[in-house]
């Protein structure tokens, strides 16, 4: 199974956005995919299991002592997900970053059998959930909107993904920038790819994700893009993100 | 002193950017302003000082023994910050919340002779620091995207604010939801705005601030959209949260 973390400290760049679409296409595409939400937000639960209320009863009764709550079947056959639970901001207090580790570690060598790929949403920090979230990555998507602040933390997220240590010395995670919310119209998001690209040559995706307000139109509805309109611009983006991530960039 | 905090746990929705305009609005508006950049990303420092470098020279040499580095004016008259020290991050851990809280109050009791308002940025969370932020304001501005995912956040949001428990027993801060990112010729915009109104109709601002390209340009300038250009639709928009917070909101 092949970890895909989701991740910037930089908040609304479009984790969730990429995280639940990548998963539907993961799942079109034949591949088999565990969505984990670690966002306490929930948003990446709610798009998949029908809005904050579907969310809420999935997660009920379930007790802060385990970090993750029960996989859920999607609407998507071949996407599950396991839900945000509200315990997760408990969680992400700092001494317990360790045993979180070893919760996610059981759960990518029990879930095996059932998915070929795990997704993980993070919440917009760098705390110790994200922290152990990207100790266990294969490979790390950090989408980066087309906009000055966004790339102003993009050397403060690189410095930290490199910081991270991982179980085996020596390996580390392979990091993907994704340049989200282009506008062809604007000056300003020609000047911020250009300038992601020029620094970070190899390490950013050849296709960019261009700004859709069908994006925030399908999240109304909670279906992921692909499935709202899968012929739109936003959604052939990801067709092809997909595409460069499993034929070109993930080795296995 | 009146301490407004600036805070929503969801990312993107335009927190820093209404911190930084409203500073250099009551600036100009001849109310002395103190910003205070409680996000280790430092956005508003560097909006405020003229880039990332300049914000590392003015935390440089600064130990993480005080969570606050040295108030530094800025390139407005009237307004100064502090910007966010590196060591922020390490402050958010939870057992320091209260030792936060006791070297905020400090800063709110000693900053009286320099400034009439003091605004806080925050990141995108409901951690210790903001926990901490929360607990010492007179007035919150929640600015809301008009986006759906941003909308499902608010009752969380308002919970959470609900739950900070304040130093005299009884008084709560008051709370302002601002609606960002409007875009009018977008249905969803206006469904989202709507329905944030019929939730909350006392807490609402009247005023909305409209998308406005404008806004990522100046800060890609190291400038407000105030100074970048004070006839926009954005900056009139802000002038107008100012009236409103100042002259039937803010008591004192
Ligand atoms: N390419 C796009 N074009 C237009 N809107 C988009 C695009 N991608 C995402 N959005 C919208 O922008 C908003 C922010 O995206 P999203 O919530 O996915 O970001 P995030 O990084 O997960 O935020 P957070 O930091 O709060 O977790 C959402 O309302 C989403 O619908
Ligand atoms: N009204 C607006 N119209 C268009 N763009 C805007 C508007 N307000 C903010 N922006 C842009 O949207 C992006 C997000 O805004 P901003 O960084 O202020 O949000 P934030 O809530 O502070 O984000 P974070 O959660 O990461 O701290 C920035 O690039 C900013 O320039
Ligand atoms: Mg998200
Ligand atoms: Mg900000």
């Amino acid at each position: 199974m092949q970890t895909i973390v989701i991740a910037n400290q930089k908040g609304g760049v479009g984790k969730t956005t990429t995280a639940v679409t990548l998963g539907v296409c993961f799942a079109h595409a034949g591949a088999a995919t565990l969505l984990l939400d670690l966002d306490p937000q929930a948003n990446a639960s709610s798009a998949l299991l029908g809005g904050p209320g579907a969310v809420a009863e999935a997660v009920a009764g379930h007790s802060g002592a385990h970090p993750f709550a029960p996989i859920r079947p999607t609407h998507v056959p071949g996407l599950s997900v396991i839900p945000a639970s509200p315990g997760l901001r408990e969680w992400d207090a700092r001494d317990r970053e360790d045993l979180f580790r070893s919760h996610l570690k059981r759960l990518q060598e029990t879930s095996e059998a059932q998915a070929r790929i795990l997704l993980i949403d993070c919440s917009p920090s760098l705390g110790p959930l994200v922290r152990a979230a990207l100790r266990g990555a294969d490979l790390v998507v950090a989408p980066v909107q087309c906009e000055y602040f966004a790339m102003e933390g993009l050397s403060q997220l690189l410095r930290s993904l490199e910081s991270i240590e991982r179980p085996t010395a020596g390996t580390r995670p392979e990091v993907l920038l994704l340049l989200t919310m282009h506008d062809p119209e604007l000056r300003l998001s020609a000047e911020v790819s250009e300038e992601v690209r020029r620094h970070f040559p190899d390490r950013t995706l050849r296709v960019y994700v261009p700004r859709d307000i069908q994006f925030s139109e399908a999240s109304s509805h909670s279906r992921s893009l692909f499935e709202y309109d899968p012929t739109s611009v936003g959604t052939r983006s990801y067709i092809e993100v997909v595409r460069e991530i499993l034929y070109e960039r993930v080795k296995g």
